[in-house]
C-alpha cells in the first residue's frame, strides 16, 4: 500500500 | 482526489488534445518541438512500468494508457507521418536529448527513496518531466509566428502544473503524514519554467496581439 500511496498520482 | 488534482488532469489532457486536433486536423507540427515529445514520451515510458503490477485505481490505468499512446502516436506523427513531417521545423529544434536526460538520470541515482529499478526509473522520470518542456520553450523563442494552437498547448501544459501545485497544497493540508519532496521540488522548478512563457501569453492576449516572445 506505501508503493500505491506514493505513486497514485499521475 | 481535489478538484485542483482533476482540473489539472484535464488540462494536460486537453493540450494533448490541442496538439493532437493540430497534428491529426491540419495535419502539421510547425513549431512543435520532437525533442520535447520524445522526451514525455521516455517520461510516460519510465514512470508508468507499474501500470500492470500496481493498481491505483481503473481512473489511473485508464489515464496512463491514454499518456503512453498519444506521447507515442505524436512522435510516430511528426517523424513518420508523410505530410506531417515535412512541418517539422528540423533546423530550429536543435536541443540535445542527453543534456536532460543524463542529469537526470545522475541525480535519480543520487536522490530517490529506494534504490530499486522501478524507484530510480520513476524518479527519473519525475527529474526528466520538469525539464522536458526546455526545447520546446526555445524552438517557441525562435518562431516568428506561433500559431494559436501552439500557443494554447503550451499553456495548458503550464496550468496543468500549476494546478498540481494547488492539489498538494490541499493533499498537505487534509491527508495525515502527506510528503513527497521529490514531486514537490521538481514540480515548483516545472511550473517556474513556465513563469516568462505566461508572462508574455497573458500580455499578447490582453493585448489583442498574436503571441510572439522576445529573442
Amino acid at each position: 500500500t506505501m508503493f500505491v500511496r506514493r505513486h497514485d498520482e499521475l | 482526489m481535489n478538484i485542483f488534482r482533476l482540473c489539472g488532469d484535464m488540462t494536460h489532457l486537453l493540450s494533448v488534445v490541442v496538439l493532437l486536433l493540430k497534428i491529426h486536423t491540419i495535419k502539421s507540427c510547425a513549431g512543435i518541438s520532437l525533442k520535447t515529445q520524445e522526451l514525455y514520451a521516455l517520461v510516460f515510458a519510465t514512470r508508468y512500468l507499474d501500470i500492470f503490477t500496481h493498481h491505483v485505481s481503473l481512473y489511473n490505468t485508464v489515464m496512463k494508457i491514454i499518456f503512453l499512446g498519444t506521447s507515442f502516436t505524436i512522435v510516430w506523427y511528426m517523424r513518420h507521418h508523410k505530410v506531417v513531417r515535412q512541418t517539422y521545423d528540423k533546423e530550429q529544434d536543435t536541443f540535445k536529448h542527453y543534456m536532460l536526460i543524463i542529469p537526470c538520470f545522475a541525480l535519480a541515482l543520487l536522490i530517490k527513496t529506494k534504490f530499486t529499478p522501478l524507484e530510480v526509473l520513476w524518479t527519473f522520470s519525475i527529474y526528466l518531466e520538469a525539464v522536458a518542456i526546455f526545447p520546446q520553450l526555445v524552438l517557441l523563442q525562435r518562431t516568428k509566428n506561433i500559431d494559436n494552437l501552439t500557443g494554447n498547448y503550451v499553456f495548458l501544459l503550464g496550468a496543468y502544473r500549476g494546478l498540481y501545485l494547488l492539489n498538494w497544497i490541499v493533499r498537505y493540508f487534509t491527508e495525515k503524514g502527506y510528503r513527497q519532496w521529490i514531486t514537490w521540488i521538481s514540480g515548483i522548478v516545472q511550473t517556474a519554467l513556465y513563469a516568462d512563457f505566461f508572462y508574455y501569453y497573458i500580455k499578447c492576449w490582453r493585448n489583442n496581439e498574436k503571441l510572439h516572445l522576445p529573442s
